[in-house]
């Protein structure tokens, strides 16, 4: 079962088109392994991405050093994933 | 395991299998207004199901509605359990309930990717496609809602078999989407078909694949505005709504689109909420408030199509 310790989602807000296309290259660089789950649409409505924890560091300061405004949604999503583990588990006693 | 529809637990996640099981004891259940049919199988050879709700008559005006066909999206099956039993308690009951099952028929898919959904339980909680191989790549998988034939392989969607939105080698490539598209063709009489997502708390109609209004867009507009209304008002839930092109971003290849095409007029997307922050991972102590405000919100759009023949 694939796991997800570390993996965090950012909330990005971009402020114009040039910062809406710099999130959008993301998707085509492949090594980063990011996945949308809010895909960039245009300014001030939020993107949402997942990004495994090896790259964590270097996307944040990708968006640091634009000026790209983001938070951190989720800041393990094995640990949500784990809870929501439990509560199925108790749910079934 | 659960032993009939009344005690299942409704505020849980349950996999594929316990949701399979429900549907029978649901339909057993129903006193004969519930049935389930089999539309086609997957690409791993599971059932595809639908609940009929049906009180009579022959090839009736129908509704179509299916549930998290992108598979990580667990909160949409979660809430049409929740949906398909609340239309049967509130038979006879509620008037807007009883009129709509008194003059047509409802078609609900509450797991519209059987083999995604099963892999998120077991393999990877966050996959979004089909699990189909298809020649040429190693990467597993199409995104069922860029494989209708709307625009096919447009703008909006990827070519790329490794990326999430991938549209497919052609149309109707995925088992998942053949079967809505064969079951809906063949019936001919379906007046609204609503394909359920999560989240982000949009109500969407077409279209995705172009910028030109649909022909109905006032009354698309207004029945949105409506029903993002009723729904707000169960537990303050905001959603935006609108064409898919302008509320959120180009996508080619999208069910209700397709349906639009066909002639289905009244063909909406909601996108369920995450009021949390929480993404697919949705706690399960808001399954049930999700649902709340979910059915209110299809009320409406289901209640004026009753009452707006075409």
């Amino acid at each position: 079962q694939k796991t997800f310790i570390g993996d965090q989602v950012l909330r990005i807000t971009v402020n114009n088109e040039e910062q809406l296309a710099l999130v959008s290259s993301l998707q085509e660089q492949e090594h980063l392994n990011i996945d949308f789950w809010l895909e960039p649409s245009k300014p001030l409505l939020p993107i949402d991405i997942q990004v495994p924890r090896e790259h964590v560091q270097s996307v944040k300061a990708l968006l640091e050093f634009n000026g790209v405004s983001y938070s951190t949604l989720i800041e393990d999503l094995q640990a949500l994933m784990d809870e929501e583990e439990k509560e199925m588990v108790l749910s079934h006693h | 395991k659960e032993r009939n529809s009344q005690t299942f637990n409704y505020a849980s996640y349950h996999t594929l299998d316990e949701i399979y099981t429900w549907m029978d004891s649901f339909v057993a259940s129903s006193s004969g207004l519930v049935s389930k049919l089999q539309i086609g199988t997957t690409f791993e050879n599971r059932p595809i199901y639908v609940l009929r709700f049906s009180t009579g008559g022959v090839n009736r005006p129908a509704i179509w509605i299916n549930f998290g066909i992108h598979a990580r999206e667990w909160i949409s099956p979660a809430t049409s359990l929740w949906f398909a039993n609340k239309l049967v308690s509130e038979y006879g009951k509620d008037s807007s309930v009883s009129s709509l099952l008194n003059t047509m028929d409802l078609y609900l898919e509450i797991v519209t990717n059987p083999d995604g959904y099963s892999f998120t339980h077991t393999n990877n909680r966050m996959w979004r496609k089909t699990r189909s191989n298809h020649a040429g790549t190693s990467c597993k998988g199409v995104d069922p809602n860029r494989n209708f034939d709307a625009n096919f392989g447009g703008p909006g969607a990827s070519g790329n078999a490794c990326s999430s939105t991938y549209y497919g080698p052609y149309v109707n490539s995925e088992k998942e989407v053949k079967a809505i598209v064969d079951f809906v063709t063949n019936h001919g009489n379906f007046k609204s078909f609503i394909d359920v997502h999560s989240y982000s708390q949009l109500l969407m109609f077409p279209y995705g694949y172009t910028s030109t209004k649909p022909k109905d867009y006032n009354e698309l507009m207004e029945l949105s505005k409506k029903s993002i209304t009723a729904l707000a008002s169960v537990h303050g839930t905001k959603y935006r709504y609108g064409p898919i092109l302008t509320t959120i971003y180009q996508s080619s290849g999208s069910s209700i689109d397709w349906a639009y095409d066909q002639g289905i007029k009244y063909a909406f997307c909601f996108e369920l909420r995450d009021t949390g922050r929480y993404g697919f991972i949705l706690p399960a102590n808001q399954i049930i408030a999700t649902a709340e405000e979910t059915y209110v919100g299809l009320m409406e759009i289901l209640d004026h199509v009753r009452l707006n023949p075409y």
